[in-house]
């Protein structure tokens, strides 16, 4: 079991911490974080990391395509140049080794979900971020999500969610469609498939930390006003997001990659 | 009396909701935010808001110099230069103003102080931060401000502090130093003077809105998970920067604004 998940958003908005959070892992203990001299001039890195966790008795290898620098620089023209490259790239392999004489042991490094982070500050979308998601949903399921959501209250997380959706539908972004419920599902399971889809962007908080709240402890961020809990669906989509991406969702992530994203690039090819 | 404020940093940092909160008024109550179609290409606007406020029975005229737009683009080269020309051009003004015929009424545009904010999010100073505050630093009194501080623990707070003050040292950036304290001053008064110093750079809180806290009606953010208060300096440094700004250190702004930042304006132009 392979899965490759890309995430992609400009430094400091909790990506990493996020990526542990839904892990339970340490992917990224030894990682230097570069300072704004260094940072002056960079283009955006492709890193990968991979990590074998096992969820439920199955043992999933999971890799990582993290890209530091998005949206770090004064001028990001083309800054997602990096991540199209990379995912064709991927793609490019797959079609090779598929046209090849072994196509007994080819391996999927292709990526199977891109989670994008938008940042809570804001006022919706940032051209960047229209610029960046419109380069890549025709390769790939993106998943948009609102990173560090304590920043924001009840009301704003509801006025930013509507509103990045807006956005979305204006700009003609196509972000990764939750298939339809079949008609004979159960009811109970229709109506959370609804309340999914009604939660994109999903509001996210991570942390590498547990603090004590009320009297348990959990994963969470401890202010002088109060405790933030990751794990509270009343504080965070993250249970929501980690359930979809880890247990329900992610055989159709890989179907829609292999049989939209991956067609649409051997079509192309195959043409020219 | 007339004091001049600019307000730096990019959009959805909160600068609006603090300048109504420092000021108790709404400068900004007919603004439109333009959304990220706008913004694609937008170059960063000059606006200019004034207000007649009242501060112990001292009436004072008070300007705030927006600049919306700023670092907002895709590509941000050169974004800081509407800035760095308007103080220049309110130098110009005085300077023309200065050596005529009438200098009795001369009015003083000149700006006494940016407020220059720094995202919670990144880790420390951005390219784009740097580069902005090294193009004002002889024109202006920057006072950098760490926004949305409610983003942050304690503990990242003053991490946060720690290494904004250690890269402003290290990119040679000359924010505006607090006037020593008199040797003969009290005790106390010292003490207060230096724990101002080492605040910077202020982690601010604003609001618009009165929450309840313990009974009573304060400015805060309502979270599931607590109340932050904007006047409680356990949770943000507001009224330290309201103090100085409106009460202890307005003086000194515009003493340094006339005899450092235009003095060096002036010899430049008589020596050109
Ligand atoms: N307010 C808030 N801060 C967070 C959250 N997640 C991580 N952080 C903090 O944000 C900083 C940067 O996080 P990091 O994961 O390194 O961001 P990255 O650069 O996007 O990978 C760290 O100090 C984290 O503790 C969150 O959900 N909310
Ligand atoms: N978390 C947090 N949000 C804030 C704070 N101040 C303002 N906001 C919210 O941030 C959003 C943008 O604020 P605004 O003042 O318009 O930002 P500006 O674009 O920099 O002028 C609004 O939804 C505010 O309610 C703050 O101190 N902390």
């Amino acid at each position: 079991f392979t899965f490759t998940l890309m995430v992609a958003g400009e430094s400091g908005l909790g990506k990493s911490t996020l990526i542990n959070s839904l892990f339970l892992t340490d992917f990224y203990k030894d990682r230097k974080v570069p300072n704004a001299e260094e940072r002056i001039g960079q283009t955006v890195d492709i890193i990968r990391h991979s990590v074998s966790i096992e969820e439920k008795g199955i043992k999933l290898r999971l890799t990582i395509v993290d890209t530091p620098g998005l949206g770090d620089a004064v001028n990001n023209t083309e800054s997602w140049r990096p991540l199209e490259d990379y995912i064709d790239q991927q793609f490019e392999n797959y079609f090779r080794d598929e046209s090849g004489l072994n196509r007994r042991n080819i391996q999927d490094n292709r990526v199977h979900c891109c989670l994008y982070f938008i940042s809570p500050f804001g006022h919706g979308l940032r051209p960047l971020d229209v610029e960046c998601m419109k380069a890549l949903h025709e390769k790939v399921n993106i998943i948009p999500v609102l990173a560090k959501a304590d920043c924001l209250t009840q009301a704003e997380v509801c006025r930013k969610k509507m509103k990045v959706r807006e956005e979305i539908k204006r700009f003609g972004i196509n972000i990764y469609q939750f298939p339809e419920c079949d008609s004979d599902e159960e009811e109970e399971f229709k109506r959370q498939d609804q309340i999914l889809k009604e939660s994109i962007p999903f509001a996210l908080i991570g942390s590498n930390v547990q603090v004590e709240s009320k009297g348990r402890k959990v994963r969470g961020r401890l202010y002088p006003w109060g405790v933030v809990e990751v794990e509270n669906p009343a504080h965070s989509d993250f249970l929501m997001l980690r359930n979809m991406l880890v247990r329900t969702h992610m055989q159709d992530l890989k179907d829609v990659t292999r049989e939209i994203h991956y067609e649409n690039y051997r079509a192309q090819c195959i043409q020219n």
